[in-house]
């Protein structure tokens, strides 16, 4: 005769069980096989968080051996998505966000105390209680760089074509078309391939696209401000660049174009509560490229204004940009030899490196701050359309 | 409740790269 015991249903303490077959299935299921819009409405960062409540588990019942294997198979698991999806932006932020919030998750229920000054006192019931995972999170960090490495190369590789025509050929200013150099007018158009055109409201789309993307994954609104301080960067040292290379866009009206798409870019960040990332300033040297076209270039006195204000542009560069300026019209002059060596004396004690551009593919080192989740992880609820059924909650 | 603090084990991880090398449950994806 079978005897059934009665037992009372326990609270769930956060914490998730499987059987250690079901592992291969658990990291299929929830990182190399997941769809990001398969997750569309659920918590943000929820594979994080589901595979925390999986960690804990083993560390409660102080299994080692699973926990290596766990940590390991995820990890492995979320290299492989994002090698596989390596050109799509949608899953190589998702992954960085969940990579992110589990790197945050270990700390925030590490038992350390530095960690743990913004838990609740239910939070501070679900941590670790047996192992020390220092140095997973380390490999997570190290994870996270590559996959942030990842999303920058990605989203580079989308805008980099648009820049040069939307930041110096596009011409939005109305009239300025009619104020093109000398003997560029026809040649600058041409010049303008239709299918490779696009407007900076293009760029702007585009980035309101990514931003948009991370913000809804739940991605650290710190590495947000550093992807796009990296991505106006590259915006800069890609027309600076350009700029420093064809004569037929030194001249007076792209410089005026150039400031208003400046305007434009600053207008978009405010509107995306995007100053405090620096993303403005790494436009310095552009802001200032544009305003060298636009000065007059002809008295000492101008010579002295153009050095003051050109602090974030080498001489080099300053130079260049005055040897290959092209008057607008037969009444406007050229730079005369005489000025730009003026210019040269004022400059020499600068001491500025040799090289005139800018090296477009340079990375600011990213860094990933704390934060803490305000979520307990008995609140958390996993859609049955993740199938993992198996997973038992403890 | 109150918290007792336990000294917790460190659990060695492998490196990133090293961990690649290492046999996960998780089979490969196929080409």
């Amino acid at each position: 005769r079978q005897v059934t015991v009665q037992r009372k249903e326990k609270d769930f303490q956060g914490m998730l069980e499987y059987h250690r077959d079901d592992e291969a299935l658990l990291v299929r299921s929830l990182v190399t096989e997941l769809r990001p819009q398969a997750l569309v409405g659920a918590v943000p960062c929820l594979p994080a968080y589901i595979l925390y409540m999986c960690v804990r588990h083993a560390d409660y019942t102080n299994d080692d051996a699973k926990l290596h294997s766990l940590l390991t198979a995820t990890i492995n698991g979320i290299k492989r998505v994002i090698k596989k999806h390596s050109e799509d932006f949608e899953v190589t932020s998702f992954w960085l966000a969940n990579s992110c919030r589990l790197l945050h998750c270990l700390k925030q229920y590490s038992g350390d105390e530095g960690f743990m000054t913004q838990n609740t006192a239910k939070q501070n019931e679900h941590c670790l209680k047996n192992f020390d995972l220092t140095e997973y999170r380390q490999v997570l960090s190290d994870l996270s760089i590559h996959i942030y490495q990842q999303l920058i190369r990605v989203a580079e590789g989308v805008l980099q074509p648009m820049i040069v025509s939307a930041m110096l050929e596009n011409e939005s200013i109305q009239g300025l078309s009619g104020m093109k150099p000398m003997g560029y007018r026809k040649r600058s158009s041409s010049m303008v391939d239709g299918e490779n055109s696009y407007c900076l409201e293009a760029v702007m789309r585009q980035m309101t696209t990514f931003h948009t993307v991370m913000g809804d994954q739940g991605l650290d609104p710190e590495i947000i401000l550093q992807v796009f301080r990296q991505l106006f960067y590259m915006i800069n040292a890609v027309t600076l660049n350009n700029l420093l290379l064809r004569k037929d866009v030194c001249s007076w009206s792209t410089g005026m174009q150039l400031r208003y798409n400046i305007s434009q870019l600053e207008e978009w960040l405010r509107g995306r509560n995007l100053q405090q990332s620096g993303a403005a300033q790494t436009l310095e040297p552009l802001i200032q490229a544009a305003q060298l076209l636009q000065l007059k270039k002809k008295t000492p006195e101008d010579a002295e204004a153009i050095c003051s204000l050109c602090t974030a542009l080498s001489t080099q560069q300053i130079v260049k940009i005055l040897n290959l300026y092209t008057p607008l019209n037969e009444f406007e002059e050229r730079v005369t030899v005489g000025f730009i060596r003026t210019i040269q004396a004022q400059l020499q004690e600068r001491n500025d490196p040799p090289q005139l551009l800018l090296d477009f593919k340079h990375m600011f080192p990213v860094v990933f701050p704390f934060n803490p989740s305000s979520l307990t992880m008995d609140s958390i609820h996993i859609p049955a359309s993740l199938n993992l059924e198996f997973l038992s909650e403890v | 409740s109150t918290l007792r603090p336990r000294p917790r084990v460190l659990l060695k991880a492998p490196t990133l790269a090293e961990m690649e090398e290492m046999n996960t449950s998780e089979e490969e994806d196929s080409p």
